[in-house]
């Protein structure tokens, strides 16, 4: 997180507001609903109180305008600039502005207002931007569910005034993944038309073969659809789809557009109702089968006849043996699994282990984030 | 995704006000050795910022990033 020079911050815990117009893309009642929670995000975590008056100069001056609108900080028409706010001060100080040119919501369309206020009301409080794209304070909009906080920006805000004396109960998301932490582990893995997609938590590694560096995004800012976190996913070049589980439910994606029909339960694909989950899933281009990894067990699908292969379950340490952690134990359970030029790569915790498919053979052991190019 | 503006002047004019206003980039210097020096200083610090690759250099990534909607308040305070 960051802090505006000086450490600017309201010097009193009562701060009053007030909406001078309104946005005619929402209902009145909407707006001030929208406004009163993107508030109250802050007031959970602080000691600060928020009065709202209907007449008169407030702390944070609130409105919608468009292009030029009276503080010679200019919109810039649709998309682009979305609201700003002035840090917290006398006059234009706390003030909060909305782009009118943009389109405002209150569901996962863009833009979503409680999101874009409860952004701005952080600089209106002394917030700066932050660097972790799991944040709240982070400059670029992504739609997400849920209380918009992360440990970071509440870090930041309680450095100003100090945590809320009532400890109300929050669940803030967590700070985004390290790509280069030694003990990083993944939920999934898949390529998606030649580029590689590494799912963890909330976000997604996006590596493309002309990209030097992978690109963090949010899953939900890609795909609002889809679950806040993905368990397993693999790519069928054939068919030209990818599959993403998420409990007992399975998306389709073809390219990054979502396939309508999904989401469809995973025990369409023959598992017993017992199955709830799945932790990987690879898909053998050479067999045409596709591989599951559930618990301890693996099961094996046979894509063309879209039905499981007889004799599954069978067990990983059995039948995938060799896989060994630091302290000696035989890994049994796979958390991510993928597959090139006949070698299986299994995920577990912060390794990856290459096993060639025809020797049944760990060939190599290598850091999980090794795929990020760490 | 938008397409990103389309030829080299117009990609440079189009990060030239997005680091004035994200960035604190002074304006009028373009043209000069001088001024080429200031703007990677400053596409180097937004790369950083974003956890980009830090090249100095108005590659694909980068410029994707500063075509994505965002609040105006500027990254680096003054």
């Amino acid at each position: 997180y960051n802090l505006f020079p000086k450490k600017l911050k309201w010097q009193k815990t009562l701060v009053t507001f007030r909406i001078t117009n309104y946005t005619p893309d929402l209902k009145k009642e909407d707006v001030d609903q929208a406004i009163h929670d993107a508030l109250k995000v802050w007031s959970v975590v602080t000691p600060l109180k928020f009065k709202k008056l209907h007449e008169g100069i407030a702390d944070i001056m609130i409105g919608f305008g468009r292009r030029e609108h009276g503080d010679h900080n200019p919109f810039d028409g649709p998309e682009g600039l979305l609201a700003h706010a002035y840090a917290p001060g006398e006059g234009l100080g706390g003030d909060t502005h909305f782009d009118e040119d943009e389109t405002w919501t209150k569901d996962s369309h863009t833009y979503n207002l409680f999101l874009v206020a409860a952004h701005e009301f952080g600089h209106a409080l002394g917030m700066g931007h932050s660097k972790d794209p799991g944040s709240l304070m982070y400059p670029v909009y992504s739609y997400a569910q849920g209380f918009p906080l992360s440990e970071d920006d509440i870090k930041g805000i309680q450095e100003l005034y100090g945590p809320n004396p009532d400890h109300k109960k929050v669940k803030p998301k967590p700070e985004a993944p390290n790509k280069c932490d030694p003990e990083l582990s993944i939920d999934a893995v898949t390529e998606l038309r030649g580029e590689k997609l590494v799912f963890k938590d909330r976000f997604f590694w996006r590596l493309h073969p002309q990209f030097t560096e992978p690109e963090l995004t949010l899953i939900q800012s890609t795909w609002p659809q889809l679950p806040k976190k993905v368990n397993a996913a693999y790519e069928n070049l054939e068919k030209d789809i990818v599959i993403i589980f998420s409990g007992i439910r399975m998306w389709a994606l073809n390219g990054y557009t979502l396939v309508p029909g999904y989401p469809k339960y995973i025990h369409r694909l023959g598992f017993p109702k017992s199955v709830r989950k799945i932790d990987a899933a690879v898909h053998i281009d050479d067999t045409g089968k596709t591989l599951f990894f559930t618990d301890e067990d693996y099961w094996s699908y046979n894509e063309q006849s879209g039905k499981m292969d007889p004799g599954y379950p069978k067990s990983i340490k059995d039948d995938f043996p060799g896989m060994q952690e630091r302290d000696g134990d035989e890994v049994d359970e796979v958390d991510a699994a993928s597959y090139k030029n006949g070698y299986l790569y299994l995920f577990h915790e912060n390794l990856q282990y290459e096993y060639s498919y025809n020797k049944r053979k760990v060939a190599r052991i290598m850091r999980t984030n090794d795929l990020l190019n760490c | 995704a938008e397409p990103l503006p389309g030829n080299k002047t117009e990609k440079w004019l189009f990060a030239e006000r997005y680091l004035r206003r994200y960035y604190g980039m002074q304006p009028g210097l373009l043209g000069t050795s001088k001024s080429s020096d200031v703007m990677t200083e400053k596409i180097r610090a937004m790369q950083s910022f974003y956890k980009l690759e830090v090249t100095g250099k108005l590659d694909h990534n980068t410029l994707q990033v500063m075509k994505k909607p965002r609040c105006g308040v500027p990254d680096v305070a003054e």
